[in-house]
């Protein structure tokens, strides 16, 4: 999952829109999650 | 809506949150999450995604299912 | 306080945000800050910390200091 903590947040935001997974902003209280949604999906 | 819905929807949530004991409520504490209104905080910049949130509950403070549905 | 204050406080805040004009609500948009509602959210999540709350704002959208403070 590390991998991905190197992605800015809109990069991030960019991979879940991609991947078509509901999220809000990518904010502090909100990456982790989005990083673990991620990992799920391409796993 | 009912007037009883929209009465406890006009005040003010105050500090406590449905469903959250001691324990719960003391891992939420370390987490950052001491008011009631900081959980209601995540819970909107979530866009009220109920999984999403519930992702949260459990990730962060072990909820079990009910709880987090709490 | 004030019973118009109580009144607006009570009700819901609807999809509206004060002060914000049609460009920065497309950039708040841009950032998944599509409702009145996640912008909310972000600044309970902060602890209703105006500082940090105007960081967020001009580091997300370059809010000017009154936009942010709107």
């Amino acid at each position: 999952m590390d991998d991905y903590a190197v992605l800015s947040d809109a990069e991030l935001a960019a991979v879940l829109r991609q991947y078509n997974i509901p999220h809000g902003p990518v904010v502090g209280s909100t990456r982790k999650l989005y990083e673990k949604k991620i990992f799920e999906y391409e796993t | 809506t009912s007037q009883k819905h929209q009465d406890f929807v006009a005040e003010p949530m105050g500090e406590s949150l449905a469903g959250i004991g001691e324990v719960l409520g003391k891992k939420l504490e370390e987490r950052g999450f001491d008011k009631a209104y900081v959980v209601l905080g995540q819970f909107l910049v979530l866009k009220k995604d109920e999984d999403l949130f519930q992702g949260v509950a459990k990730g962060h403070i072990g909820a079990n299912a009910k709880q987090s549905w709490d």
